[in-house]
């Protein structure tokens, strides 16, 4: 069992480890990686435990091997299926997005809006939200996206909950409660411009 | 001079502390920051450190101390104001998003498209990509928000950095390089599905 806080450190290794490898890099050091993240090297050290044993000494840890080992840990060795629930501006521009679409396979998307159901956005076909259940139990679904308004969201939630799905991305700003077995990741695009902010003078 | 990747954690920092300030509590150590966010307790002394000494003896630091604190290192004490390019589907719904306009005032859209330009979009106006220099000039706009195709973005860019833009929140798979005195952050939402991933049963 990872705790949440490590996952999300986990996923900036991975990120990290990819871009050392499109520089041509092979290997990399506890301590490269401690540097790179500004992390403390203990910190580092207790972080790959997770990722399991892999140094030689004095090469460090081969990056491939890392890499594969975090895709395994983050079940991300191939594309997940997801659905997506409402398919207004943001969720077409994830529809529409072939970065987003690499990572996950959107096999359906649903909507209140009767001119957008029955068609298909980004070779995605739409579903009214009454199929939800139905899709979700035939296809096995586990995750699922939500870009709806922010009043519908807790009530999709719930529907999506008893249907099956294990994990929901949230972008509304709803807050969702997660029963045990669930997991709910609110995605709050403010943190990216906070993050910004700090290396831009004020005016 | 903060580290990007502590930067990173800052904002971490701070949306916990905001919580826990919701939550109802006053103090908080950095035994129990260590806990919440999965770091040793050297990592998190080492970070206090940067938003300065605060702690009372045996009660721990004050978290609306540390919550301005942090505030004022990141730039964000009052909304930062920022333009945006690109008004399609993924720039209309930070437009329309309030919770993304608590913290950036954005004070003017730009597009392409004739159909866009010289209308307002949830209620911020719309100018043509060739006004770009003359707005960020007038208004000293230091920070934009990049919601373009990813073919136009590179020379969008370049448009922005000559004007004076100083930060650029990226959104497009386009790698855009950056000159001294200028910050680009990749916002990259696949990252938020590989966290999730990780706590969803595989198919
Ligand atoms: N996390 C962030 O920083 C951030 C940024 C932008 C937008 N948002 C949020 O994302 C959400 C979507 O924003 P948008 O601009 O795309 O809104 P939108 O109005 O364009 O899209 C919402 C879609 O949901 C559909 N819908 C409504 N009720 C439904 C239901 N019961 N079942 C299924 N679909 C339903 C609508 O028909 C519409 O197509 C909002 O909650 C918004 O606050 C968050
Ligand atoms: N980071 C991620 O995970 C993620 C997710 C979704 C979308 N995206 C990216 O966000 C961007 C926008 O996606 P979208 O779905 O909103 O696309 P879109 O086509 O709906 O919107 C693009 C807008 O840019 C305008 N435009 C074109 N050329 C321009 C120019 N020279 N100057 C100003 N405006 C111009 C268009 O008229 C249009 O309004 C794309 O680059 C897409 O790849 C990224």
């Amino acid at each position: 069992r990872i705790p949440p806080a490590t996952v999300k450190r986990l996923c900036f290794y991975l990120h990290l480890l990819e871009r050392l490898k499109k520089e041509g890099k092979e290997y990399v050091s506890s301590k490269e990686l401690a540097e790179r993240l500004d992390l403390t090297d203990t910190q580092v050290r207790r972080d790959l435990v997770y990722f399991g044993k892999m140094g030689k000494r004095g090469m460090g840890y081969e990056i491939e091997k890392l890499i594969k080992e975090l895709r395994k840990i983050l079940k991300i060795e191939k594309p997940r299926r997801a659905i997506l629930i409402g398919a207004g501006n943001l969720g077409t521009a994830l529809l529409a997005s072939p970065f987003f679409r690499k990572r996950v396979e959107i096999v359906a998307a649903f909507d209140a809006d009767i001119n957008k159901v029955g068609r298909r956005i980004h070779g995605v076909p739409v579903y009214s939200d009454c199929e939800i259940s139905r899709v979700v139990r035939e296809m096995g679904i586990k995750i699922a996206i939500l870009t709806t308004p922010p009043d519908v969201a807790p009530d999709i939630a719930g529907i999506l909950i008893n249907a099956g799905i294990q994990g929901i991305l949230n972008f509304t700003p709803a807050s969702i409660k997660s029963p045990p077995g669930v997991f709910i990741h609110d995605v709050d695009l403010t943190m990216e411009l906070e993050y910004l902010s700090f290396f831009v003078e004020e005016e």
